[in-house]
């Protein structure tokens, strides 16, 4: 599941 | 995750790797600006200032740690070990400007007023010119190492390739969020004479050195 805003990318 | 956002990861995990390779096997750290060293290492602290509040996978987690670990420890290394190895009248681009315009940047561009979105907001504008006092010193001494282009790619490769990964992300997911990926096309933009010269020389075998 992706995450609000772009935090799950590195 | 996508394939464009995983190998994206790994070319910058490689880089990585590339560079303690390059300055354990040649025991120098010549021809690698500390200035951008120091740059990558506030990058990483201040974007992943969220490690401990925000879980999202061993993987990222993982990957967090290391790419703070890893620009620490070069940091650390270039200022102990490897002092006398690089020279820093070489290495004199002012990065007052590029720490205080990032800051600028963040505070105007930025979707949230809070304490950890505006440090992730200035990490990613400062990545976008963090290169800068590397290509600055390369421009000043007109070549690099091999193993030193190598890794210059890679790190350059894996913001581009999130930039695929931030288009990808929009036609699937409807996913979009322009920051950093106006970040991530400046960064790309910046080094466009670097890719260019490692196409057309390093990678057909040849010394990378500038026209």
């Amino acid at each position: 599941a992706s995450v609000a805003g772009g935090k799950d990318e590195l | 995750m996508n394939v464009f956002r995983l190998v994206a990861d790994l070319m910058h995990l490689a880089s990585i790797l590339i560079l303690l390779l390059k300055i354990r096997k040649t025991r120098s750290a010549a021809g690698i600006s500390f200035k951008s060293q120091l740059l990558y290492l506030i990058v990483f602290v201040t974007r992943y200032l969220d490690l401990f509040t925000h879980w999202v996978s061993l993987y990222n987690t993982a990957m967090k740690v290391f790419f703070i670990a890893s620009s620490g420890y070069i940091v650390y290394q270039m200022q102990r070990r490897y002092r006398a190895t690089w020279d820093p009248a070489l290495d004199t681009f002012r990065i007052e400007f590029l720490l205080g315009g990032a800051a600028v940047m963040s505070l105007i561009f930025h979707t949230k007023f809070t304490f950890l979105e505006l440090f992730w907001t200035y990490s990613i504008w400062l990545e976008a010119v963090a290169i800068l006092p590397q290509l600055f010193q390369m421009s000043r001494t007109g070549e690099a190492e091999t193993i030193t282009a190598h890794y210059l790619f890679a790190l350059g490769a894996y913001r581009g390739l999130y930039v695929v990964n931030w288009i990808y992300r929009y036609a699937t997911e409807g996913y979009w969020e322009w920051i950093p990926f106006l970040a991530g096309m400046v960064q790309t933009v910046l080094y466009a004479d670097f890719f260019y010269v490692y196409f057309s020389r390093v990678m057909r075998g040849k010394k990378f050195e500038l026209p």
